[in-house]
């Protein structure tokens, strides 16, 4: 969902 | 993962492994903006509210205790370890932060994926790491002799986003699809502040001079 899409980088 | 997002990652440990270095090793923080490190610190703090309840991978997990860990660390130092404290020259790192944490608040609060207090946090942590680094700027152009390893501890946080920079071009013509508008422009911005420092410390090293930023 867009949340894990935003936050793969560190 | 790509070669240019490694390569900035493993460019930031060193940058705050070189910082470590110093004030451990010679126990001063002389020319390190204390206001600059608590803000490296928050950015931290509000960018991995998620550690425990997202996990994208080892790597990505080990890194988020390291970040938060060092730079807890070097707060630490710089403000309870006696003969750091005593190095650290308060007078001339008088940059107000708060007229970078609001507006970073503010701004993350309108321009946003979603109005969740955690995805805010995330938003404000990109844009407060996008300026967090003006304290130490305006500190450098106050010290007149910059160390070597301040000087190299500057240049390497410096690069590091510009190598993320170049990890967003690869992934953006190699993943259909791939847009993100926030961290890119926060992420521009962040380099262009160094635009200045990189110049001045290119040509002291290729002139081998001292590094100085004009007042």
């Amino acid at each position: 969902d867009i949340d894990d899409y935003y936050h793969d980088e560190l | 993962m790509n070669v240019f997002r490694l390569a900035g990652d493993m460019t930031h440990l060193s940058s705050i492994l070189v910082l470590l270095l110093k004030i451990h090793t010679i126990k001063s923080c002389a020319g390190i903006s204390l206001k600059t490190q608590e803000l490296y610190a928050l950015v931290f703090i509000t960018r991995y509210l998620d550690i425990f309840d997202r996990f994208t991978s080892i790597y990505n997990f080990l890194m988020k205790l390291i970040f938060l860990g060092s730079s807890l660390s070097i707060v630490w130092y710089m403000r309870r370890h006696k003969a750091v404290h005593r190095s650290y020259d308060k007078d001339q790192d008088t940059f107000r932060y708060q007229f970078i944490v609001l507006p970073c608040l503010l701004l993350a609060l309108v321009i946003n994926h979603k109005l969740t207090f955690k995805e805010v946090m995330w938003t404000f942590s990109l844009y407060l790491e996008a300026v967090a680094i003006l304290p130490q700027l305006v500190l450098l152009q106050r010290t007149r002799n910059i160390d070597n390893l301040t000087g190299q501890y500057v240049f390497l946080l410096g690069a590091y986003r510009a190598l993320y920079l170049l990890n967003w071009v690869y992934r953006y013509f190699t993943e259909p699809g791939f847009v993100r508008w926030i961290t890119w422009i926060a992420g521009l911005v962040q380099t262009l502040l160094y635009a200045d420092f990189f110049y001045y410390y290119i040509l002291s090293w290729k002139n081998n001079v001292k590094l100085e930023l004009p007042a």
